[in-house]
């Protein structure tokens, strides 16, 4: 069985690339 | 399988995990503490971290990040933390770094490092910023007689020390009103600026003074139009000198733009220094 995730939930970060801080080029 | 007993086990942390932005952090001191030439850059994003146990102590993080370039020269004591990422109208720089960082108890040390920069393309900029000045070689004539003609004036209306060119550090062509955006380093020198006459045997000074200065050199009919701003670092001793107990050594202090100053001035006792925009 697949069990949805509790309504409201974030949806899962990956673990890579992180976050940018400033802008992407 | 379970790992043989022994066997180095490999960790795959998140890139945002505070142990691994701390070996991120690290590794962005470690380029720009080597850094003599160029801008300083910042972390903008870790891109991939492997995490390795390391005989007989400690662990190795294989970092892959992305920077930025800011706008504090290299030779600019201003801290990291206080100096701006170049904007994407100005031209921005990234980098792209492949470290190796041993955490060993509790410090992080730089094993080796490997970075190469390279400019936004041309697109990503006219995208953002139709009208806005493209970054051209330094090597370019119009760039090394813009700097030379920018210093000279520099000089020419210098009453202190002759200036001497460190590196020409970034340059564009402005389309309107036609001419030519030059950024160079300069170091003081142990000549007068007034009493040049062979800047060839002027050496830097010992204890070492470092600027910036930005500079525009327009094309005109009857000659140029040169405008040109330096701003001078406070100076660099060569070796910290030994502090009294309880004495802290002066900070460095971001590079902001004074209102004007004529000539460079000592600052009063007991005041870290300042630097000077000429």
């Amino acid at each position: 069985f697949l069990i949805p995730p509790p309504a409201g939930a974030a949806p899962p970060v990956p673990p890579c690339p992180g976050k940018i801080r400033h802008f992407k080029i | 399988m379970p790992p043989q007993p022994g066997a180095p086990v490999l960790k795959l942390p998140k890139c945002d995990d505070p142990e691994v932005e701390q070996a991120a952090l690290a590794a962005v001191d470690h380029i720009n503490q080597h850094l003599h030439q160029g801008y300083k850059h910042t972390l903008n994003r870790i891109d991939k971290v492997k995490v390795w146990p390391r005989r007989p102590f400690g662990e190795v993080f294989h970092l892959e990040i992305d920077t930025l370039e800011t706008t504090c020269h290299a030779l600019d004591p201003t801290p990291l933390a206080n100096c701006s990422v170049r904007t994407q109208t100005q031209h921005a720089v990234e980098g792209d770094c492949d470290f190796h960082v041993l955490k060993q108890d509790g410090q992080f040390s730089v094993l080796s490092a490997k970075c190469e920069s390279t400019p936004d393309s041309a697109e990503d900029v006219h995208r953002l910023c139709p009208d806005c000045p493209l970054l051209i070689p330094l090597n370019d004539s119009r760039v090394t007689h813009a700097a030379d003609a920018a210093l000279a004036a520099f000089n020419a209306q210098n009453n202190g020390a002759y200036y001497q060119l460190m590196e020409i550090a970034r340059a564009q062509l402005v389309p309107l009103p036609a001419s030519t955006y030059v950024e160079f380093a300069v170091g003081a020198t142990d000549c007068v600026a007034k009493e040049v006459t062979d800047p060839t045997k002027c050496n830097l000074l010992a204890e070492k003074q470092y600027g910036l200065c930005k500079a525009t050199v327009a094309e005109k009919l009857a000659g140029e139009d040169v405008s040109v701003t330096c701003t001078i670092f406070p100076t660099q001793p060569a070796a910290p000198q030994p502090q009294p107990d309880g004495v802290a050594a002066p900070a460095a202090e971001p590079a902001a733009p004074a209102a004007d100053a004529a000539a460079p001035a000592a600052p009063p006792a007991g005041q870290p220094p300042h630097p000077q925009v000429l």
